[in-house]
């Protein structure tokens, strides 16, 4: 299904710049 | 609370104008601060806003960051009228 393929890589996505905020917070590369 | 106080901080670095809300031109302000595509910002502005208006609340950002932190069961619970 590719709307379930489609909310998954939306995850991924999110998941990225959540972490890059993270490491932003925190100084980490 | 912890949730909620990251999500209010993640909500300020990218409402850098302290307007309350976030828009999609705000978004894109972060493609040099972050290790991110401007498809992969845009992407992430769609996946937030849950209603589609074109702007992000606070709302739609912290339960964003719920989802992230604790899976999309755990935020459609806390969206969930009492």
């Amino acid at each position: 299904d590719p709307n379930i393929k489609g909310a998954a890589a939306n995850e991924g996505v999110l998941a990225n710049f959540f972490n890059s905020l993270l490491s932003k917070k925190t100084g980490a590369p | 609370s912890t949730v909620l106080e990251k999500s209010q901080e993640f909500f300020q670095i990218c409402d850098t104008e302290e307007k309350g809300f976030v828009t999609r031109w705000d978004m894109q302000r972060l493609l040099g601060e972050l290790p991110l595509s401007a498809e992969e910002l845009e992407n992430v502005f769609d996946t937030l806003d849950a209603d589609g208006n074109g702007y992000l609340t606070p709302d739609e950002f912290s339960s964003g960051f719920s989802e992230f932190v604790f899976g999309p069961a755990a935020a459609s619970a806390a969206t969930l009228p009492p």
